[in-house]
């Protein structure tokens, strides 16, 4: 038996408008210690790894190790049903092929359930390996998404150069170019407003303006983002989950040929 | 010229 509840549809469906741009289905692996989503979108360019604490549950059980093949869409659409302060509970037998979410109204006078079918998602898993980061940035969301919103005009990819001295977001095409560069934060009054560099070594890496752009759907979730680069391997752009849990995305960085 | 990287190429498959 597998049962997890939280008390406010709004997080889950903000995970859902977070994923569901990139991919179609994925697995929703349930164990004691929670729910983990790990999956690539179809070009394998980028990787969505979800984590979400058991602890964090208003209600956690599952009784054995349960894999949850899922539509997102359809996913998406049930979420949509539900209102956003109502009481959601995710219930699947063990062993079964189908997944209920039901809504429950705050003055519980109204309830509802919703049945999906699973499937059997043949999806490959992929080992990531600890990485100490050259830079970590950690930076506003919503300014981090209006970059990546403004730049994607001027070209398909954007160049990302962290120094000591702050972040600079590059896109330059036929039309023109854009350079868009912050500074860190010099005194933090609001935290969630500052612009902070760890910085071991310069990086300089191309990425697809698309797939950062798809990663920003996650905005909503966290008013920090943390991207992490290293020299030739993929960026990771984590956004935290309240105390629930994150979302991480890695993108393949362009190489030359 | 650049061309887009795969993760196949830098994560392992378990």
């Amino acid at each position: 038996m597998f049962e997890a509840r939280l008390m406010n549809a709004t997080i889950l469906k903000k995970i859902l408008d977070a994923v569901k741009d990139l991919l179609n289905e994925g697995t929703f692996d349930c164990s004691d210690s929670g729910i983990q989503l790990q999956a690539m979108d179809n070009s394998h360019v980028s990787l969505v790894s979800l984590t979400l604490r058991s602890d964090s549950f208003d209600k956690f059980r599952c009784d054995r190790n349960l894999s949850m093949g899922m539509n997102l869409g359809t996913m998406a659409k049930i979420l949509k049903c539900a209102n956003n302060d109502d009481t959601v509970t995710i219930k699947a037998q063990d062993n079964a092929d189908t997944v209920t979410f039901m809504f429950e109204s705050q003055n519980h006078e109204k309830v509802s359930d919703y049945e999906m079918k699973l499937m059997n998602l043949d999806q490959e898993h992929l080992g990531i390996p600890d990485t100490d980061y050259s830079c970590v940035v950690r930076m506003p969301s919503m300014e981090f998404a209006r970059i990546c919103r403004d730049l994607a005009q001027f070209s398909e990819s954007m160049v990302i150069c962290c120094t000591k001295e702050g972040v600079k977001f590059s896109a330059s095409g036929d039309l023109g170019s854009a350079n868009v560069k912050l500074a860190q934060t010099s005194n933090v009054d609001k935290e969630e407003e500052a612009v902070i560099i760890e910085m071991q070594e310069p990086v300089t890496l191309t990425f697809a303006c698309r797939y950062l752009n798809a990663f920003t759907k996650a905005t909503p979730l966290c008013n920090q983002v943390q991207l992490s680069m290293s020299a030739d391997v993929p960026l990771v752009v984590e956004y935290r989950i309240s105390d629930l849990g994150h979302i991480r995305y890695y993108l393949a960085p362009k190489i030359e040929e | 010229s650049q061309t887009q990287g795969r993760l196949d190429s830098f994560f392992k498959v378990i």
